[in-house]
């Protein structure tokens, strides 16, 4: 463990106990896209099939089971409990164009050819793009709440920082995950846009709202 | 060199 792994889990949790109590507290989740916690929910379901097969450390599996939990709950919320705030109108990316193509190169491309690697594989590639739902949900609206824009602040320098880890532990423990590095990059990428708009306007008290 | 199996991270 490093700090900037460490950092990157920390900033990835507190993301999604930032939706969790928005949704529960304002008892509404407009504005939010399900198709992205719906991914999310099927990314840490593919992950962390390991869960009491493979201990690592308490950390990790009471991280790993946090993740899990509070994911279905989210899309519970949206999908159950505060349905009649969902706004499906403006939830209308293509998510089998996600997950489709995720899914064959997880079977092209991947460390070992087994079922639990395959499946990690493919978690790893869907979760590099399962924001952009949420993302051209923003687009579209025009604007974001100022909360769930700082939700997705964190949730975008989570693997920002997984990406000094990576820099980190290549340096010093000769560790080298090349599938993870390059999803990270894309995942990062895809939030650049964000990125600029919350240090421009959010970080200045105004509200987020793209250019519509 | 690629990770070893298990995959430690989250």
């Amino acid at each position: 463990m490093n700090i900037f792994r460490f950092l990157g889990d920390i900033s990835h949790l507190s993301a999604i106990i930032i939706l969790l109590l928005k949704i529960w507290k304002s008892r509404s989740c407009a504005g939010i896209s399900g198709k992205s916690q719906l991914l999310f929910a099927i990314v840490f379901t593919t992950r962390y099939l390991d869960l009491f097969t493979n201990f690592i450390s308490f950390y990790n599996t009471s991280m790993k089971v946090v993740y899990v939990a509070s994911s279905y709950a989210t899309v519970w919320m949206i999908y159950s409990k505060f349905k009649a705030t969902y706004d499906g109108n403006h939830d209308t990316f293509r998510v089998e164009f996600l997950i489709v193509p995720t899914a064959i190169l997880s079977f092209l491309v991947n460390h070992d050819f087994t079922p639990l690697e395959i499946l990690w594989t493919f978690s790893i590639y869907l979760e590099s793009v399962a924001i952009l739902p949420q993302l051209f949900m923003v687009s579209k609206t025009g604007e974001a709440e100022t909360i769930t824009s700082h939700y997705l602040f964190a949730l975008g320098i989570y693997r920002t920082l997984y990406l000094f880890n990576w820099i980190w532990r290549y340096q010093f423990e000769e560790f080298f995950d090349l599938i993870a590095i390059v999803a990270g990059l894309v995942q990062t990428v895809l939030y650049c846009d964000f990125f600029y708009l919350y240090i421009t306007k959010v970080l200045k008290g105004k509200k987020l709202s793209l250019p519509a | 060199e690629v990770l070893s199996e298990d995959h430690d991270e989250l």
